[in-house]
């Protein structure tokens, strides 16, 4: 049976089940450089995809992408789905994605926690973490952020189960982060580690876990100036660029204090839209908008790296 | 499906370092179930944060006693997530 063009409503939100159906139609429409892989399962048993472009090659050099980590941040898990059909439909006709993936791959977890995101969409829509259980608390989650082996339970982050950012029991105790770990070391080539996150519009080097410059800082904060400038362009929405410590506070256990200290030099994390009044419920129609600026930033990163290989 | 009728979202904005302090103690107090969607750090950078509507009052007199200024981000949450569940439908259909 022939397989229908998507008919997704990328301009909406959608349940865990739509947008993992949609993965499907991408992985379909595009057989010839997108494939689903599972990753791993979360706590609750839901499987973890990501979406493999590449145009051949064994273990080529690789951009990792991933949204939706704190699960109430719709926007993110929206946005890479976006962000999903761009890649495949922009390989042979633009450029730049053309030439990245002639010579990179790119692997995309459009839901990295989805038990939460169920849990947003089914009982609280303003859930952040996971739903783990906590042995003697009554309270449920871990702050998937706050739960990479990077600084680990230092400050910026809760010990108690109860806290919004509980960094949990032990560094990866959380099944989403240990499978992207896993994953990650398992590769040993990728070269760019980004992650979506909302909001506040801020892009972020490390570190979080402490307050002293990484050794690439002069080039992460141009490079992020960089992307700052080309999400601007689109619509004028204005970016802060610097380190996670100086742009917000100091936050240890995050995925990119860890993706970095393991050796990714080109670890980034996006604070998308809102622009003000909405905070996490970005109304949907700014879901396309929000996806088409933070695409160009994204694009300006990928192709530094493609660049500039180490 | 919990609901959030009532909860109002305040942005708040520090002029100095005992400003953020005293948000940052705010933030202790457990009992008024807070919600901060951006978290004291800077005096430049604002505050958001969700109040559930049985500790509004008690959050709007600490600021106001403490002269910190704020501005209603959200009016009520139910209102916003109500409409977004209704585009979803709408979408859906």
């Amino acid at each position: 049976v022939e397989r229908s063009r998507s008919t997704f409503n990328y301009g909406t939100y959608h349940s865990l089940d739509a947008i993992y159906q949609e993965l499907d139609n991408l992985a379909a429409e595009y057989s010839d450089i997108v494939s689903k892989l599972q990753i791993g399962e979360s706590y609750e048993g839901r499987p973890l995809y990501v979406l493999r472009f590449s145009t051949g090659g064994e273990n080529r050099p690789a951009i990792w992408l991933d949204a939706g980590i704190h699960s109430r941040e719709w926007v993110t898990q929206a946005s890479a789905v976006w962000i999903a059909r761009q890649i495949a439909s922009d390989y042979g006709s633009d450029p730049s994605v053309t030439s990245l993936l002639n010579k990179m791959d790119i692997f995309l977890l459009p839901v990295s926690n989805p038990d939460g995101y169920v849990y947003t969409h089914t009982m609280n829509r303003m859930w952040r973490k996971t739903r783990s259980k906590n042995p003697g608390s009554l309270c449920v989650g871990v702050d998937p952020n706050r739960n990479w082996d990077a600084g680990f339970g230092g400050p910026g982050a809760s010990s108690s189960p109860c806290s919004d950012s509980y960094h949990g029991p032990s560094a990866n105790s959380e099944v989403e982060v240990k499978s992207v770990v896993d994953f990650i070391k398992n590769h040993g080539n990728v070269l760019a580690f980004l992650t979506l996150h909302s909001y506040s519009q801020l892009l972020m080097y490390p570190y979080g876990y402490k307050c002293t410059p990484p050794a690439d800082d002069a080039e992460l904060n141009a490079l992020g100036n960089a992307a700052a400038s080309a999400i601007q362009s689109l619509y004028g929405t204005t970016y802060q660029v610097g380190s996670i410590c100086s742009t917000i506070y100091q936050a240890s256990g995050g995925s990119i204090d860890w993706s970095y200290d393991y050796g990714i030099k080109y670890s980034f994390a996006f604070e998308l839209r809102d622009t003000g009044r909405y905070g996490f419920l970005l109304p949907a129609a700014q879901i396309i908008p929000t996806a088409k600026e933070t695409w160009l930033g994204l694009k300006k990163i990928m192709e530094h790296v493609r660049d500039n290989l180490y | 499906l919990e609901t959030f009728v009532g909860h109002q979202v305040l942005r708040i904005k520090t002029r100095n370092e005992e400003q953020l302090k005293q948000l940052r103690f705010l933030e202790t107090l457990e009992h008024l179930q807070l919600d901060f969607w951006l978290n004291p750090s800077a005096p430049a950078l604002p505050v958001d944060v969700r109040i559930p509507a049985s500790s509004l009052q008690a959050v709007k007199v600490f600021l106001e006693s403490q002269a910190i200024e704020y501005s209603i981000l959200i009016e009520d949450l139910q209102v916003v997530l109500d409409r977004e569940q209704q585009d979803m439908v709408a979408s859906q259909q």
